[in-house]
Order: structure tokens, then sequence, then C-alpha cells
């Protein structure tokens, strides 16, 4: 495995746990779109089916446990903790999530490596995780707050994508049989996605206002 | 498994 692989996974790690810590700590989860947390809950539990059916490694067994585990744990507390639930912008946080399900279901029935229900799920995940940011550009847009969504949440995500980016063109020049267009497309979509968070909120930081997206 | 189509990323 190597470095940038590592520091994606890791960042990626550190994204969830600060969010789930944060919500854990000062009991609210104001600012935070439980659409985008539950649909990256969708994603972890669809792509690590293969927990049990193929054996990787314990980094990759333990890894996908805490990824499913904090993601659950973060929309458990948004659904039913009793003070955390209070302080969740239910009327602002509007975006119909279930309607990105379907199309990104299509997809990957459609275009996958092959037809298997495994592989079917895999790139469902894949598809999922790319747009699974939008609710929380919404809410953002919304309540145009960038108070309650720390800057560590946006700046480790970030770094996420940049690595794993890193690690694919890392990998495709050293390793042989590398190559996973889906993967790669719907990796490179994603961090387009975020890149354009990023830029409103590094523009807005820059001019001490508060986030303002176009509509 | 053949280890080249398993998917080894998180």
């Amino acid at each position: 495995m190597n470095m940038f692989r590592f520091l994606g996974d890791m960042t990626h790690l550190f994204s969830v746990l600060v969010l789930l810590l944060k919500i854990h700590t000062i009991k609210s989860c104001a600012g935070i779109s439980l659409k985008t947390q539950e649909l990256y809950a969708i994603v972890f539990a669809t792509r690590y089916l293969d927990l049990f059916t193929d054996y990787i490694s314990l980094y990759n067994t333990v890894m996908k446990l805490v990824y499913l585990g904090s993601s659950l744990s973060i929309v458990w507390y948004m659904r039913r903790h009793k003070l955390v639930r209070r302080s969740y912008d239910k009327d602002q946080d509007t975006f119909r999530h279930h309607f990105l399900i379907l199309p990104c279901l299509i997809l990957a029935l459609l275009i996958n490596e092959k037809f298997t229900f495994m592989e079917v799920m895999w790139a469902f995940s894949l598809y999922l995780e790319a747009v699974a940011i939008l609710p929380q550009l919404v809410l953002l847009q919304r309540t145009r707050n960038i108070d309650n969504l720390t800057g560590q949440y946006v700046f480790l995500l970030g770094a996420y994508r940049s690595f794993y980016i890193l690690n694919w063109i890392y990998r495709y020049f050293t390793e042989v049989h590398y190559v996973h267009w889906i993967t790669w497309i719907s990796g490179l979509v994603q961090t387009l996605l975020y890149g354009d968070f990023f830029y409103y909120y590094f523009h807005s930081w820059k001019n001490n206002e508060k986030l303002q997206l176009p509509a | 498994p053949n280890v080249e189509n398993m998917h080894d990323e998180l």
C-alpha cells in the first residue's frame, strides 16, 4: 500500500470521526445534512458487502468496520438522540436524496465491471458517493452558515479526495493490471463537486463573509 | 479469488 492511499484513508477516517466526535461532544448537529450522512451510510453498507466474502487484509477489514460503525453512529445520533436531533435543521435539509439512489442504481446496472450482485452494488456505491455531498451543499446554501461545519471537516474530505487521486496515478504507473475506470471517473466527479464547494468555502473565508453559493 | 479483480481499496 502506497503512502497516498494510506493518507487518503486516514483523512477520510478522520473526517468521519471529527464529525462524530463533534456531534457527541457538543450534542448538536446544526449545519449537518442528515440526507448526506444517510447516503454515506448507504455507500459504506453497499460497498463493503464483501466483508462477508473476500478477505484482503486485516487493515481493510478493520477500516471497513470503522467506516460503517462511525457513519451509522452519526445517522443514529441525528435521528434518535434526544438532544442532537433537536438541533437538526430539518426544514432546511430538503434535498430529495431518494431521487439520487434510483439513477445511481440504474447506472450501476448498466455500467459495472462485471454483472454480478456484488459488482453492481460496488459500482452503485461509487456512483452514490460521488453525489452524496449534494444535500450538504444545498443545506449550506440555504443556511449560509459555515460556522457549524468546521473547516477541519471540509479540509479532511478534500485531502481524502486528493490523496486518492494521487494513489490512482501512482498505482497506474507502478502496477501492471491496475485499471479501474468506474472508480476513477466517479472519483473525479466527486472531487469536482467538492472542488466547487472548496472554492466558495475559501472565497467566503478569505473575504470574511458568510458562505454564499450560487443558486 | 482472482486478486487482480478484487477491490482492495476502500
